[in-house]
């Protein structure tokens, strides 16, 4: 608990965001 | 014992008494994740930002989205009227959302919008202080604090230049400005806390 940001899924959304190309093939 | 979400970033503070746990928060997350995006894209238009390590930019991002958010969505907050407004577009008054079990981050956020507010930014100078509280070479697990803190430097030159050419007889703005982003921690702080209460819940 101590990093609320990748417990509650944030890093993710950060992480594929940051690479958008992934992101696009993903939608 | 019925839950309640009550975040701005949700559509409405209403939770289906129906719903798992897990469903709640995946349509939680399917509404706050657009703004994320966005932030991401902001970070992503900062010059200079994208010449850090991928590392430092995810580092960044996970520490300061919450308060670029808060930054972002600081007009959700009606000082006048003490309601707050949902991405659903519905308006809560603070009286009805104290009633569903919002406390002291509620009040500390309108304290905040209210002060920002009242400085009456441009959109542009707004944008650049939004890259300062991005840019934060404080932040936890920074591999590189060299260059983030280099950046960081730069950027709030960048802001004292703007600030000052734009409000010549108001040097305090600035200032001011400065003062907000301690605030944005605490009320980070305050968040992240609500956040672990709820996964408890």
């Amino acid at each position: 608990f101590s990093d609320p940001a990748s417990n509650l899924g944030l890093e993710d959304i950060i992480r594929k965001a940051l690479m958008g190309n992934l992101e696009d093939r993903q939608e | 014992n019925r839950m309640h979400l009550v975040c701005p970033m949700n559509t409405s503070p209403h939770v289906d008494p129906q719903k798992s746990g897990h469903e709640v928060w995946e349509e939680f997350s399917h509404s706050f994740t657009p703004a994320v995006r966005e932030v991401v894209e902001f970070a992503k238009k900062i010059p200079g930002f994208r010449e850090l390590s991928q590392h430092d930019q995810v580092s960044l991002l996970k520490a300061g989205t919450f308060e670029v958010l808060v930054v972002r969505f600081a007009s959700l907050f009606d000082v006048k009227d003490r309601t707050v407004t949902f991405l659903g577009g519905k308006r809560y008054s603070v009286d009805s959302l104290r009633a569903l079990g919002a406390g002291d981050l509620l009040n500390s956020m309108f304290d905040f919008s209210e002060k920002l507010m009242n400085l009456g930014l441009s959109e542009e100078e707004m944008s650049l202080f939004t890259a300062v509280v991005l840019v934060s070479a404080d932040r936890s697990g920074i591999e590189n604090v060299n260059s983030v803190e280099a950046l960081q430097e730069t950027l709030i030159r960048a802001l004292r230049s703007l600030i000052t050419k734009n409000h010549p007889n108001e040097a305090s703005i600035f200032t001011k400005l400065l003062l907000k982003l301690p605030d944005l921690r605490s009320l980070n702080n305050m968040h992240s806390e609500q956040l672990l209460a709820f996964k408890v819940h």
